[in-house]
């Protein structure tokens, strides 16, 4: 999985930080290594690993990004986040010089990692755009609950329109399904129509909803880390075989 | 209770929309005239009552508020939202004479209902702060779960900060738990720290997790409104009540 992969929803509370987090940890135990960026100035990807968020949001800061590159006990390494608002609201505020600045910033440090997780904010605004035009694949978690549904058609329209714009291409890698909950009907149904019609693009794994899976980021560890023998760690490691098959294998 | 309530958390997915749909159900039950204001260019809260989502943003369009002002199945009155991605850029960005406006536009509106729900996105950007410029008090939603503790004391400065720009009182009304799972010892676990640091600020009401609440979304109806023998449903009763002793009896 040589590549970047932006794992974004506008619809909040879905589970991309969760998804980032933990799909992180399972291609660390692949031996791919593995760098987890967090855009969101709520930094819960980077406590949920465990560390400090940072007092200056570091696109804006004048040292390269590799400076404020972390270890983190996963395995995964980290750009943490910083939930300084002055900052947030310059990221926030579209700035084609600003844009450019940023992506030459990460271009230098992109290609040093086989994967790179960008945990995005649940918004349709210019941070969630600054990394679509730095991914290749856009993966899109999906609770299943109705509402997650209806923000899809202006999630896709947003892709469209950012692979337009920089003039690369941009693909739904997958929707991935969370916090999948068999004793719901609703999810059964919800699941029975994203597959309909959205077929190809939904991944085969479905992670369960799972206690240790919101257990684990209480501990700033992922699942993997916090309990290896639980459902949700063993689903996101077939969730880490899937996409390796989907992109990495020649 | 006369008066604006916003629902705001910046945390995604905790309940801030289904809080919104499902008390302003409760009070319309008590013969409470009650408005919901969908700020969210994401429109949960106006397809949550069955309602089409407007083609442009009304808050800023020539004709006065109460031209889109309509009736929903459930009983309270919406003020709905547009997904126009143009309308919520541009409400995104700070402009106080734009602030002024929506201000006055919605002074005209306000006054004729007991209760005004306004239902926030999960961000701290400008959009949540005119929500809450126009309150009187906060109603934060809250999931018994580890990442929604952490944003909490963000949320708390915002509140502050906005107070004291528009010099008014401004109050958390209460923090509300939700999505209780029973079956999860972490729910124990967050409920209890909560109560431990927030005290008085929580409220007595707890919103269980229910599937009727989720199904009810998917059509267009408050769980009121779905299935009113249903534990959600006689949960946000109480809720109401709990409010309106709180802030409505002289
Ligand atoms: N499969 C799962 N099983 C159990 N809990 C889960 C699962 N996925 C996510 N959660 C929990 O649900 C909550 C929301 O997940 P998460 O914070 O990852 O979503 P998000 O999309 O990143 O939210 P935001 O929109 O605020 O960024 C978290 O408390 C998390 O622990
Ligand atoms: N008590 C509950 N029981 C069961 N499901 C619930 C409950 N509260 C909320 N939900 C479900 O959880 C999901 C998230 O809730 P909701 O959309 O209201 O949160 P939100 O805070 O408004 O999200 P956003 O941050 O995207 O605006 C919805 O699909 C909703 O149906
Ligand atoms: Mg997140
Ligand atoms: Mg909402």
């Amino acid at each position: 999985m040589s590549g970047v992969l932006a794992i974004a929803n506008q619809k909040g509370g879905v589970g991309k930080t969760t998804t980032a987090v933990n799909l992180a940890a399972a291609f660390s135990l692949a031996g791919i290594s593995c760098l987890v960026v967090d855009a969101d100035p709520q930094c819960n990807a980077t406590t949920g690993l465990g560390v400090q968020p940072l007092p200056r949001h570091p696109w804006l800061m004048r040292e390269p990004l590799e400076e404020f590159i972390q270890r983190t006990e996963d395995g995964p390494l980290l750009l943490p986040s910083s939930p300084c608002r002055a900052d947030a609201d310059l990221l926030s505020t579209p700035s084609p010089p600003r844009l450019e600045r940023i992506q030459r910033r990460f271009n230098r440090v992109l290609g040093q990692y086989d994967a790179v997780l960008i945990d995005c904010p649940p918004s349709l605004g210019q941070i969630t755009r600054i990394a679509l035009s730095l991914a290749d694949h856009v993966l899109v978690p999906l609770q299943c609950e109705y509402f997650a549904m209806e923000g899809l058609a202006l999630m896709s329209e947003l892709i469209r329109q950012v692979a337009a714009q920089s003039d690369r291409e941009l693909s739904v890698a997958g929707i991935l399904l969370n916090q999948f909950d068999p004793d719901w009907q609703l999810a059964h149904e919800v699941a029975e129509e994203v597959r309909r019609h959205l077929g190809p693009q939904v991944l085969r794994t479905v992670i369960p909803r799972d206690e240790a899976i919101s257990a684990a980021s209480s501990h700033g560890r992922s699942v993997l880390g916090y309990d290896i023998r639980s459902r949700g760690a063993f689903a996101y490691v077939l969730l880490a075989l899937e996409l390796i098959k989907r992109f990495m294998l020649p």
